[in-house]
């Protein structure tokens, strides 16, 4: 019994793989999309205390100057306005604030670190959606080109030798056969292989000239 | 001699069996990536649950942050005359420093930046400069760029989950999944607002 899936019903090989293809595809777009709306770089990269890019601080400088800000260790000035406090309390006040924004810098550079995890897992879910296709795709675009109800996947239409048809080199045995409804595929396969190796040799050969077509 | 129909349909027959046999491997290889892309995608949903924890965390320092400066900002007595004397000295030396950094590092024209650093200095008060102002504002932008970025990545998968969803349904597979609410789309992440917002702290 040539019934792939004894789930189904004659042949509705059709409406179950036809539309395997396209969503696959659309699946694949729109796991993407985001790779092509999203800057990279993201911006938790480095803190400041630490080797903080030169990019990051050119781009702040640009945007609004407070990148400028990150070199007030290099001027004295500055350096005595961070040292100062009126009294205890602004001093204490001070240090609750550096610890709550070293807090907060942690936190958004975990974060940074954590979405480029999600990020990786987007990418490895888009390239299984790619192995999906490439497994995939022949059955359903064999599944596109079946309109007929014919009980078979694969037709033998004409078998050839050299004596039955000149054209056909010596030592070889022409097979011309149609997967589903497909355009025809002439097969050649050497006068040697013999039953059941030679239909499954047929059938072989056939699909991979299928597969390989396309794949183009 | 020429092949008989009756051979021909059993040679279809033959074939044919060959045919169906490659397409059921090729739907245990879908099952196999099916299995992997669920695998990848629990891995994702337990990566949100530490995203949304990050997230509660920084905005909580974030808060107590915006706390300090408040009551700061109420204290008496920062901006004075000392520290404002002070300022009129770090200014050049900030600007001075950040020009030649500029020139050196960031390899672009720095005209403009120079007028933009002098006004923005000028807009500046050394309040903001001690409460390490630019810090704060460097984590806010990266909070609104993460939340966009986050954003940006949970459509796109929500688009693609609802198609995989419906691609992996029963019909291929018999078995249901218990979790119907597999591929869920997660809610999107309340993005936090800005919590100071940038402009008015220079203009103290």
């Amino acid at each position: 019994n040539v019934m792939p899936f004894p789930v189904l019903e004659p042949l509705n090989f059709h409406d179950m793989f036809q539309p395997f293809f396209d969503m696959i595809q659309q699946a694949q777009q729109a796991m993407d999309a985001h790779m092509h709306r999203i800057p990279y770089h993201f911006p938790m990269a480095e803190f400041p205390g630490e080797n903080i890019s030169d990019r990051t601080v050119c781009k702040e400088i640009r945007h609004n100057s407070t990148g400028c800000l990150k070199m007030k260790d290099q001027c004295e000035k500055c350096q005595e306005i961070l040292s100062m406090a009126n009294d205890s309390s602004q001093m204490q006040l001070r240090q609750q604030l550096n610890t709550s924004l070293q807090l907060a810098e942690k936190f958004s550079k975990l974060y940074d670190q954590l979405l480029q995890s999600y990020q990786q897992k987007m990418l490895n879910t888009s390239s299984l959606l790619k192995q999906l296709n490439e497994q995939f795709t022949w059955v359903s675009q064999l599944a596109n080109l079946t309109h007929s109800d014919s009980q078979h996947y694969l037709h033998v239409s004409t078998v050839n030798s050299h004596s039955s048809d000149p054209s056909v080199p010596s030592g070889l045995t022409k097979v011309v056969v149609k997967l589903f409804d497909s355009y025809p595929f002439t097969v050649t396969v050497p006068q040697e292989v013999s039953s059941p190796k030679f239909m499954e040799t047929v059938a072989e050969k056939a699909l991979q000239q299928y597969r390989q077509k396309s794949r183009e | 001699r020429a092949v008989s129909d009756k051979e021909l349909q059993e040679m279809s027959t033959e074939g044919s069996k060959y045919i169906n046999k490659e397409i059921k491997n090729a739907l245990k290889e879908v099952k196999q990536i099916k299995t992997l892309i669920e695998q990848t995608n629990e891995e994702r949903k337990s990566l949100l649950g530490s995203l949304e924890e990050a997230k509660k965390k920084k905005e909580d320092a974030l808060n107590d942050t915006k706390d300090s400066e408040t009551k700061l900002k109420a204290s008496q007595g920062v901006c004075n005359e000392t520290m404002t004397a002070l300022w009129e000295e770090c200014k050049p030396c900030l600007k001075q420093t950040c020009m030649k950094f500029y020139a050196r590092v960031c390899r672009s024209g720095s005209g403009l930046v120079g007028q933009q650093l002098e006004e923005f200095l000028n807009q500046s008060s050394p309040f903001y400069l001690w409460i390490n102002g630019d810090r704060i504002d460097s984590l806010l932008e990266n909070d609104r760029q993460q939340g966009h970025v986050m954003d940006v990545m949970e459509d796109s998968f929500n688009r693609a989950a609802n198609i995989m969803d419906e691609l992996f349904q029963d019909r291929f597979f018999p078995r249901k999944f218990q979790d119907t609410q597999y591929y869920s789309p997660f809610s999107s992440f309340p993005r936090g607002s800005l919590f100071f917002h940038p402009k008015s702290r220079f203009a103290r």
